[in-house]
């Protein structure tokens, strides 16, 4: 039976196609993922990846890897990077430009701004469904913390808890200039 | 990694060798270089929250197991990707007046309860008892799950440890902050839609309450009822 299944098992998939975007906003830019979900091969690698691409003054929202190391390889463009480790030091703060390569640790923050018209990675992760958990935005850590945890947490009143948890709308791309999906703070 | 860490020829009983000393409690942390806790591929510690303490938000590299050894309290686990099932609004629209907040789930605490956690996804605790909550948890650092060294490494979003990671037996061992205090404010401002100001306190520099601090005012999280507590309001 291995004809049928181990020797035919699809081990090809293309990430540089738009319209297979898992994450899109036409001002922004788009994220594709490929795991073991979309490339059961992946499985047996307990590897994924992740392809971006970013356009100008584009942000990916601050977010920790869960449950893997990330080696990002830069294939076009440039970003200003920010990585924060588990004593929350930055460890990185850089801009990356094409050919450079940057390994974030499991559990390290991070935080991406493109500074070219188009900023474009490929990201390995060594696990075959890997996470993220967004410090920012609409499903972040702090969306789902109550406003009790954040105004003891942080010593902020209940109106600043509230901005914190829900002026950002999106979930993994924003502007960097902070225009997009901001709500009013009355 | 791995040599010769089990050829062990006498075991011992183990005493926690740091103690973590915060606004409203302390964490206790047995030393996994120990050889047993080598061998085994595990850390241990123990924390204790006091009356009206709370355990800021903090997540690890490796996935953890835990049991309630004493008091009672709530317990919220943020999770990738879940929405925030726990609501207060009155009209079920959370843009309107009467919306309060929202989160994901909280579960209450009490003697005897024992917690999976896995790696990378934040939790936190308050103590709502008048004693102590005390929780020991295993950290299983050997496992898959934890992609790092073969050291418990904890990772504060809010609240700091002044006292550093002295388990990690580096020479010269430095405050630990949160992870929003590496970010430029800037950043912060602009990925959250913030003030710059809101965003520096978003960093707790100027805090040294540790990561366990006492709660000001009344804790009003969204929770269901334990069985057998009195409904505040009636229903007609």
């Amino acid at each position: 039976g291995l004809e049928e299944t181990f020797c035919t098992m699809r081990c090809t998939d293309n990430l540089d196609d738009p319209s297979r975007a898992d994450v899109y906003k036409p001002q922004l830019g788009y994220i594709s993922t490929l795991n073991s979900y979309t490339l059961p091969m992946l499985r047996f690698l307990r590897l994924s990846a992740l392809r971006g691409s970013l356009r100008n003054d584009a942000m990916v929202l601050p977010h920790w890897n869960v449950n893997a190391n990330e080696i990002l390889y830069v294939t076009n463009g440039q970003a200003h990077v920010q990585v924060v480790n588990d004593n929350g030091n930055r460890v990185f703060d850089q801009q990356i430009s094409k050919g450079q390569l940057l390994a974030i640790p499991q559990g390290f923050a991070v935080a991406k701004t493109a500074q070219s018209e188009r900023f474009e990675w490929i990201s390995f992760k060594t696990n075959d469904n890997a996470k993220i958990n967004t410090l920012a935005g609409r499903t972040s850590v702090l969306r789902g913390l109550p406003l009790e945890v954040l105004t003891n947490g942080f010593q902020i009143s209940v109106e600043e808890a509230r901005r914190v948890k829900f002026n950002t709308l999106e979930t993994t791309l924003t502007h960097s200039s902070g225009q997009s999906g901001r709500r009013s703070d009355a | 990694q791995w040599g010769n860490e089990c050829q062990l020829d006498q075991l011992n009983v183990l005493e926690p060798s740091h103690v973590l000393k915060c606004e409203a409690g302390r964490i206790e942390i047995w030393d996994h270089h120990a050889p047993q806790l080598r061998c085994s591929g595990v850390s241990f510690d123990r924390i204790v929250i006091e009356p009206q303490g709370l355990y800021l938000p903090t997540y690890f590299n490796a996935p953890k197991l835990s049991f309630v050894v004493n008091g009672r309290g709530l317990m919220g686990r943020v999770i990738p990707g879940c929405a925030e099932t726990f609501m207060d609004s009155a009209g079920g629209q959370w843009q309107g007046q009467g919306f309060r907040d929202m989160h994901q789930k909280v579960e209450h605490l009490r003697r005897g309860d024992t917690i999976a956690n896995p790696a990378g996804i934040s939790q936190w605790i308050h103590n709502n008892g008048n004693e102590p909550l005390i929780i020991v948890s295993v950290f299983d650092i050997g496992n898959n799950q934890n992609q790092l060294d073969r050291n418990p490494r904890a990772f504060h979003l809010a609240g700091n440890n002044p006292q550093g990671q002295v388990w990690l037996r580096k020479s010269q061992q430095e405050p630990q902050n949160n992870m929003f205090s590496g970010f430029d404010p800037q950043v912060l401002a602009q990925a959250f839609k913030i003030k710059l100001n809101t965003a520096q306190q978003l960093q707790n520099q100027k805090d040294n309450r540790g990561n366990i601090v006492r709660v000001q005012g009344p804790f009003g999280v969204i929770r269901p009822p334990v069985r057998g507590e009195q409904r505040q309001e009636q229903d007609n």
